[in-house]
């Protein structure tokens, strides 16, 4: 229920004046998510693979991960989805290593990375923050995951 | 920058002492309509001038990075339990990087817009655009990230967000021979990513991993084709319906061996 902490700690009038926040006094209260937004969302594309294509092409590094707990945006939709890229394989699927625990599995492609992350849910580095912050540092660095 | 010294943040309300920077306030991303997205930057723990700069997305859409990305996963502070003080997240992505949490688009927490209809026709586009304009006009008040290697990441239906963003900073970049959003690329987890071949991964992991029974999963390939174009028929509604409130059980569909919060 971490978010009803959230809720508590950014309603406080302390807190927004600490963060220079809410100085036009917005007529609601501060919440995680907006009812309003998402019931009234208006264009929103069927599909990101020909975007995909299009920075994959301009050299862009790209990866993208699943915490393999989610069921709303699950793993394997990532991967049906992603799999109709048709990328070239660069490395092989292997599992990779946050301590000597399995972290997850990747495939690096031609132009992306994929990894998932065991035991984490759809917010991974909330349930998972070693592991997630081993994939962040990797991603930056450019390198692949350890596979040991 | 004379506003970035206004938006310097001395210290949240139950926090610990810390050694690196925070900066939050707001940008105006469209005078006419009057909408500003709010921002926080929470500096780099070691050396923030020789580390890169990330934007972190929170999807929904309508949801906010501030309660998500920063509250609750990558940033440097937890809340406890009764909204009280702050304590330290061990493994903060600030050791690596400049955090820079967006709340997108207006009217997600505390971004606002004095034009109460936007609220009603916001979508992809309009977010993307707006996000751009912020950053341009952010780097103006932060020039000390002029330049330096830019990434963006996010979670959820920040899988559109990321993906547009980039795609109109790059487009935006071709006008320069030296871009001052020097994006060097983004991270997605559990990315909406495309509707149809979601769909049916989806419906394979609620049945691969025990969430669904047979039948019902037999019925949902039956009656659902998961196209966007025709939207779902009844029976496929009905099936999918049954399958979330009879058989998955009182969870968190966000974590599926975590039961639900009360």
């Amino acid at each position: 229920c971490t978010e009803n902490y959230a809720e508590k700690y950014y309603n406080r009038p302390d807190v927004q004046k600490a963060l220079h926040a809410n100085v036009t006094g917005i007529p609601y209260k501060w919440t995680a998510c907006s009812d309003v937004l998402i019931k009234n969302w208006k264009d929103s594309e069927d599909s990101m693979l020909p975007t995909y294509k299009e920075l994959i092409a301009a050299g862009l590094r790209i990866w993208v991960f699943s915490g393999d707990t989610d069921s709303v945006v699950p793993v394997t939709a990532t991967r049906f989805s992603l799999s109709h890229l048709n990328l070239p394989i660069k490395t092989k699927w292997y599992p990779w290593y946050s301590g000597n625990q399995v972290g997850g599995w990747t495939e690096v492609y031609e132009g992306l990375t994929f990894a998932t992350v065991r035991s984490a849910g759809h917010e991974v580095p909330l349930l998972q923050p070693q592991r997630a912050f081993i994939l962040f540092r990797s991603f930056l660095a450019g390198k692949e995951l350890p596979k040991s | 920058p004379k506003q970035q010294l206004l938006d310097k943040v001395s210290a949240l309300p139950g926090q610990p002492p810390v050694r690196f920077s925070q900066f939050s306030g707001y940008v105006t991303v469209n005078e006419k309509h009057g909408r500003a997205l709010f921002y926080w930057l929470t500096e780099a723990s070691d050396l923030p001038h020789n580390k890169p700069l990330l934007l972190w997305l929170n999807g929904g859409p309508g949801c906010s990075s501030v309660a998500y990305g920063a509250s609750e996963e990558i940033g440097p502070f937890r809340i406890n339990r009764t909204g009280s003080s702050l304590y330290l997240n061990k493994y903060s992505w600030n050791a690596e990087a400049n955090l820079l949490f967006l709340e997108s688009p207006a009217g997600v927490g505390f971004s606002y817009t004095n034009t109460s209809s936007d609220l009603k026709d916001t979508g992809d586009n309009r977010t993307a655009e707006d996000a751009l304009i912020f950053l341009i006009r952010w780097m103006a008040r932060f020039p000390q990230y002029k330049y330096r290697d830019f990434y963006i990441a996010g979670e959820s239906y920040a899988g559109h967000y990321v993906p547009q963003l980039a795609k109109r900073i790059h487009n935006y970049n071709k006008a320069y021979s030296r871009p001052i959003i020097n994006l060097k690329g983004f991270i997605v987890g559990n990315a909406v990513t495309d509707n149809h071949y979601d769909n049916i991964g989806t419906v394979t992991f609620w049945w691969t991993h025990a969430m669904i029974s047979d039948r019902t999963y037999k019925s949902i390939l039956k009656y659902c084709n998961f196209s966007e174009e025709e939207g779902q028929s009844d029976k496929c509604d009905e099936a999918v319906n049954y399958a979330i409130n009879n058989e998955f059980g009182d969870i968190d569909q966000y974590s599926i061996y975590t039961a639900a919060c009360k």
